[in-house]
């Protein structure tokens, strides 16, 4: 999964990869003191490419503890849980399940609006491919709006960021590839080569994708991002990381 | 020509001589609309003239609109008029030594077209007749019945089924209905939207036995299918200015239920009836979900209760209730109406309690097998009783055991009140019946299902919000689209799951269906016009059964006249006038009204100026009777007081 973090005081975009086994799961947000919970399952490509097998997120889970809800989306389904009461819908309906002031909008094959409180909206996004592709597999995307919505102590890949770190980016520089300059990043008392790069952001072109240029952080975000991207793997879908 | 004299060499006359030369079933279904056409070629190979008899059953809630009978190049035809009219006109030229109606059977959900007409030695004629029904899905399927009783062999004997489904066919399936004798017989071709099922039985396979000259072929030939069901906000399919929206979610959690069941168990019901309902009840509480409640209330001229409250349906609760009910023996009377009163205390009594959950569904199962003889006899009365009383979010539904029950009054009672009724056998069948009757409201997944379309885009559209949608069966919508000012219709349903409120949308192209259609030429193009016409007149005549004033009866029944004549179809209010091509000939045949009493069958009767040997034995006109008989049910009991008080088990 490739992370874009839009830093809204620098006016910067901060990316960096992970590349871990299928079947791990990843804590994107963690806030128990909101009661807010998103971690994304890995699955793999078909088979590998160059010696590596490409990973995606192809299921993510959302847990609002205060409500007792639960939504998991999949590249087939998308199920609201309540207790041991599930109500579902598939990628090709459209339509919305409400519960407890969560409103969770299907858009047939498309993307999934979770809306919280009518406060704070979540968006994932299917990336449908072609069925008999020898490589490719359906995959998820996941935005979280830069809000003050979660407490200060919330936390995962995503999460952490809420509150945002001082960043500063200097010394740009030509890097290794003439294309793609170098610079120096502080953060978190780390100092960091970053490379400039482009991302895609999916939201209003699910397709192609619209251009963000952002600096690349190497090392799956190490320095960036708090500790190993391996502390934020968790053992199920609902599990809130252990001591951030 | 009418026949041919291709002979595949085996002979097939009876005693009588005469001989079926060709039996032919060709069916279509297009989107749940089935069109049947049923051919019979017999021939009277005998000297002396004879009756030839067409005689066919036709499943209850279809559709005759077609018939004709070719006797040696001489084509009679037929047309729909208004009933009165036809009679009229059947009066100025009855046909001498034909006669044709249609009558009540002694099955519980087909009636029987009959056609008889004397003719002399070595005359063939070609019967022909057509009729239409929206099969609905019941238990996870569509179940398509071909009743099929050529009498005798035949020749050619030969079913044709063509299925063409635009939502794509998960299965078909054919049942072995008519006997492990014809066993590997039926052959079934199936593509990711059409069927297609052929059942051609020789002469030798048709034989009860390898020297036998009499027909194994008697019962039902049955075909069940189901649909891909891709969305959860189903189906919408329009076609030539009409649409069909159809919508059976799956895989949601059942809601609870809070669930009544009142039981008859009046004199009448002693022996096999009781003992079949026990058998049934048994299997029903055990089926109960633990987050269910329910309770049993038995009534004879009392009315006794297993618990006086709802209870939850753990498995000691669900043991104890089997044992009450075993240990009940039917006496006595039979007070309805504070039967379903306590019923309906009850559930009020556990609403105010905030016992219910507030997703759950509450439902009535009222059983019996006659009418009140105790207490309120009066049905209207206990209908308006039970109306005023019961809560607004409370379904009745009603099983009539037996042909002695007023079915018109349990069914008035269950469409009043968001239920449905069924009439059963009394017999070693009840309990299966029961069972499947039950199964068909046992799985609440929605309730206050509301299917809306955009203003102006659509009109004349049948019901369109539900009280519950139950597992296995199916909700559907029909109208009228506005196709030269609309290029998509979007459709927006609203709806309480076990535990969240639901809305889907739907949107489809008013010419998606053109393409797929065009190219099959077995399709019906007129099958959502068809549909949308039959869930009408059928709607209608549940609204006219539950009229409260004369003035509004009389306009619904206009209505239901006018469609049933612009699509051609017999009904209550219409019949069917059959003549030969110059019109001095003719034979009639209308619908019967169902039968407050009798059991039996009802018989079809020939002009008094054919008082000789050519009567059909089935049909002696009553010696009193001196005025013509036409074609219609037996004489009603109207000359007798309308109620009888009777005691229970006389």
């Amino acid at each position: 999964p490739h992370f874009i973090i839009y830093l809204q005081k620098s006016q910067e975009n901060i990316c960096f990869n992970i590349d871990s086994e299928p079947g791990d799961i990843l804590n994107l947000v963690s806030d128990p003191e909101s009661g807010v919970l998103v971690n994304g399952q890995l699955i793999g490509a078909k088979k590998r490419e160059d010696k590596k097998l490409a990973t995606y997120f192809g299921k993510i889970g959302f847990y609002f503890k205060h409500k007792g809800l639960k939504v998991e989306i999949s590249t087939e389904t998308i199920t609201l849980k309540d207790g041991s009461y599930s109500t579902g819908l598939s990628w090709s309906d459209t339509g919305s399940i409400i519960r407890k002031r969560l409103l969770v909008s299907v858009k047939k094959d498309s993307s999934v609006t979770i809306t919280v409180d009518t406060e704070i909206s979540f968006l994932v996004l299917l990336h449908r491919v072609w069925k008999n592709h020898p490589v490719n597999v359906d995959f998820l995307g996941i935005y979280i709006p830069p809000t003050n919505w979660f407490s200060s102590s919330a936390h995962g890949l995503i999460g952490q960021f809420m509150s945002e770190p001082e960043v500063r980016i200097y010394n740009e520089r030509p890097g290794r590839d003439p294309k793609k300059p170098e610079a120096t990043m502080e953060v978190k008392g780390h100092k960091l080569t970053v490379t400039s790069g482009l991302q895609k952001d999916y939201r209003t072109d699910q397709v192609f994708g619209t251009n963000v240029h952002c600096w690349f952080v190497h090392n799956s975000g190490k320095g960036f991002i708090d500790g190993h991207y391996k502390d934020y793997i968790v053992p199920h879908l609902y599990r809130f990381l252990r001591n951030p | 020509s009418t026949l041919n004299d291709e002979d595949s060499g085996e002979s097939v006359e009876g005693d009588d001589k005469i001989s079926i030369y060709s039996y032919k079933v060709r069916s279509t279904i297009t989107s749940r609309l089935v069109n049947t056409m049923i051919q019979s070629k017999v021939e009277n190979k005998a000297k002396h003239s004879q009756n030839l008899v067409f005689d066919v059953q036709i499943p209850k809630g279809a559709f005759i609109h077609n018939f004709t009978m070719n006797i040696n190049g001489i084509t009679f035809t037929s047309s729909i008029r208004e009933r009165s009219a036809a009679r009229q006109q059947y009066a100025q030229a009855r046909a001498k030594g034909k006669a044709a109606g249609i009558v009540r059977s002694s099955a519980l959900d087909t009636e029987n077209f009959k056609a008889e007409l004397n003719v002399p030695g070595g005359m063939k004629v070609q019967f022909e007749i057509h009729y239409q029904e929206a099969i609905r899905r019941k238990l996870g399927s569509y179940e398509y019945i071909i009743p099929l009783q050529p009498g005798r062999l035949a020749k050619h004997l030969e079913v044709d089924v063509r299925i063409i489904e635009p939502q794509g066919l998960r299965y078909v399936h054919v049942p072995n209905s008519l006997g492990d004798h014809f066993a590997g017989i039926t052959t079934i071709s199936k593509g990711e939207k059409k069927a297609h099922v052929s059942f051609k039985p020789t002469v030798a396979q048709q034989r009860k036995c390898p020297t036998c000259s009499a027909t194994a072929v008697d019962g039902n030939f049955v075909v069940m299918y189901d649909v891909q069901r891709e969305p959860k906000a189903g189906e919408l399919e329009i076609f030539n200015g009409y649409f069909i929206h159809y919508f059976a979610p799956e895989n949601l959690d059942p809601l609870p239920k809070n669930i009544l069941f009142v039981i008859d168990v009046s004199g009448s019901m002693w022996g096999l009836k009781m003992k079949q309902t026990v058998e049934a009840m048994k299997t029903i509480l055990g089926d109960l979900r633990p987050e269910d409640q329910f309770s049993i209330v038995d009534f004879n001229h009392n009315v006794r209760s297993w618990r006086d409250d709802l209870v939850a349906a753990t498995p000691s609760q669900t043991e104890d209730a089997k044992k009450y009910i075993q240990e009940i023996h039917p006496t006595g009377g039979t007070n309805i109406n504070e039967a379903l009163l306590r019923a309906i205390f009850i559930l009020k009594e556990a609403s105010n309690l905030k016992m219910l959950d507030p997703n759950s569904v509450s439902m009535i199962v009222l059983v019996s097998d006659g009418d009140p003889t105790v207490g309120e006899l009066k049905l209207t009365t206990i209908q308006k009783n039970v109306k005023q009383n019961i809560p607004e979010d409370v379904s009745l539904f009603s099983l009539g055991i037996g042909f002695d029950v007023d079915y018109d009054f349990l069914e008035r009672l269950a469409h009043e009140n968001h239920g449905m009724a069924q009439r059963i056998f009394g017999s070693q069948e009840t309990s299966s019946q029961m069972k499947k009757f039950y199964n068909q409201v046992s799985t609440p997944l929605l309730k206050k299902v509301e299917i809306n379309y955009p203003q102006g885009s659509v009109s004349d559209v049948t019901q369109n919000s539900f009280h519950n949608y139950f597992g296995g069966s199916e909700i559907v919508v029909a109208g009228k689209v506005d196709s030269n000012n609309v290029q998509h219709l979007q459709s927006l349903i609203t709806a309480t799951a076990a535990n969240a409120e639901i809305v889907l949308e739907t949107l489809a192209d008013v010419e998606g269906l053109d393409e797929f259609l065009k190219k099959e030429e077995h399709a019906d193009p007129k099958f959502t016009e068809k549909l949308w016409a039959y869930l009408t007149i059928n709607q209608l005549m549940a609204e006219r059964n539950l009229a409260p004033t004369a003035a509004l009866k009389r306009n619904i029944t206009r209505s239901i006249l006018q469609m049933s004549l612009d699509h051609h179809i017999v009904t209550p209010f219409t019949a069917m006038l059959i003549e030969n091509p110059e019109g001095d000939e003719r034979m009639l045949a209308d619908s019967p009204k169902d039968q407050k009493r009798g059991c039996c069958s009802g018989t079809l009767s020939v002009a008094p100026n054919n008082l000789d040997k050519s009567i059909p034995s089935w049909a002696k006109p009553t010696p009193t009777s001196e005025r013509l008989l036409s074609a219609r049910q037996a004489p009603t009991m109207s000359a007798i007081k309308q109620h009888i008080n009777t005691v229970d088990n006389d």
